[in-house]
């Protein structure tokens, strides 16, 4: 079976993980 | 935090629908694979948001779909 996901998918980036400016 | 519901989903635009998904999958999705967490959240945000719901409801199947994601991106990492 092939899977359906995407290697080249966006990178999520996280809100709760972002740098403090 | 409460749980994400389909409605609360509703309430917002498509775009933000997926922020909002990603931000409760990345951290269970971190506890499994913290190097590729950004990469692999990301390749299930592009699945449809009522099965994302379930996934978030379902550790089982979320940890399976993570499984799939991390043989696809090693596969496309070999070529």
């Amino acid at each position: 079976r092939k899977s359906t996901l995407n290697p080249n998918a966006k990178e999520f980036n996280p809100r709760a993980f972002a740098q403090p400016k | 935090q409460e749980p994400l519901t389909s409605s609360m989903l509703a309430a917002a635009p498509p775009q933000e629908q997926k922020q909002l998904l990603g931000e409760r999958l990345y951290p269970l999705i971190h506890s499994m694979h913290s190097a590729l967490a950004g990469k692999i959240t990301g390749m299930l945000l592009e699945i449809d948001n009522s099965e994302l719901l379930h996934m978030l409801e379902s550790p089982e199947s979320l940890h399976a779909k993570v499984e799939e994601a991390v043989a696809v991106l090693q596969a496309h990492q070999a070529k």
